[in-house]
């Protein structure tokens, strides 16, 4: 299951990076 | 004074889902743009807001599956589903666990 943290932090970069 | 009650002309600029061919507008700067339609709360469409909330219900570690997406949402077809999850993902609201096929939302934990 590391490619779901994995990819849950690609996730929440993606997020954040958009949100500002 | 013009009495216009909102009840929708018939040639007037609606947008049906329906009509919407596989083009999304992701050209500009990725998720900018502010009160395209209404029903929006956070610039998603309806579509996306409904499969990004049934994808935050989902409490699962391996997130929901795009098939159990579309059996609740039984009145989005599975393209329009796999768009707004495609959408979704890009944005970083959501992102894919054990396969391309799960997917949980980000800001739900």
């Amino acid at each position: 299951l590391d490619r779901i943290a994995r990819n849950k932090r690609a996730a929440l970069e993606k997020l954040a990076s958009a949100q500002t | 004074s013009k009495p216009q009650s909102g009840a929708g002309g018939g040639m007037s600029s609606h947008v049906t889902p329906m009509s919407r061919p596989g083009i999304d507008s992701m050209g500009g700067m990725g998720g900018g743009y502010a009160g395209a339609n209404d029903m929006t709360n956070n610039g998603l469409s309806a579509n996306q807001n409904q499969v990004l909330s049934l994808i935050r219900s989902c409490p699962d570690q391996q997130g929901i599956s795009i098939q159990d997406l579309k059996q609740r949402l039984s009145g989005i077809s599975l393209a329009v589903i796999k768009q707004a999850v495609e959408f979704l993902s890009n944005e970083g609201h959501i992102f894919s666990t054990i396969d391309e096929d799960h997917y949980k939302s980000t800001d739900n934990d």
